[in-house]
């Protein structure tokens, strides 16, 4: 996946079956942000794999503080990025069944 | 420990943690 300097990793075990599942997401390289990155640590969330959109929380994360709204685009791809791991990874270990 | 909340108004709760060893990388 491209670097966005936003890494987001599983901060739970997947089980491959539960919907909502903990990410955590933390600024590897701030200089690829466009906006000036206040280092607040790693930020831990549960995202819904079913109902939710990677754009909106990254949303969340800059009207809580975390990142300025010229950043919204890279945390969103980077959310984005690793959900669809999590899903491709779930297809392939899910039985192609009969 | 050095964890602080932050919950949104959609009331999505984010917990801020110190970051992982993995950071460390080469720039």
């Amino acid at each position: 996946a491209e670097d966005t300097g936003v890494r987001v990793e599983l901060n739970e075990e997947d089980d491959g079956k539960k919907a909502s599942i903990a990410l955590k997401l933390w600024v590897e390289d701030a200089k690829k942000l466009k906006g000036k990155y206040k280092d607040t640590g790693a930020i831990e969330f549960t995202f819904d794999l079913l109902n939710e959109v990677a754009e909106v929380v990254a949303q969340e994360m800059v009207d809580s503080g975390f990142f300025l709204e010229c950043d919204v685009k890279i945390v969103g791809k980077s959310i984005r990025d690793r959900v669809a791991l999590i899903k491709w990874r779930r297809e392939r270990t899910v039985s192609p069944g009969n | 420990s050095a964890t602080a909340q932050v919950v949104h108004s959609a009331g999505r709760r984010f917990i801020v943690s110190p970051v992982p060893e993995s950071r460390l990388k080469d720039y």
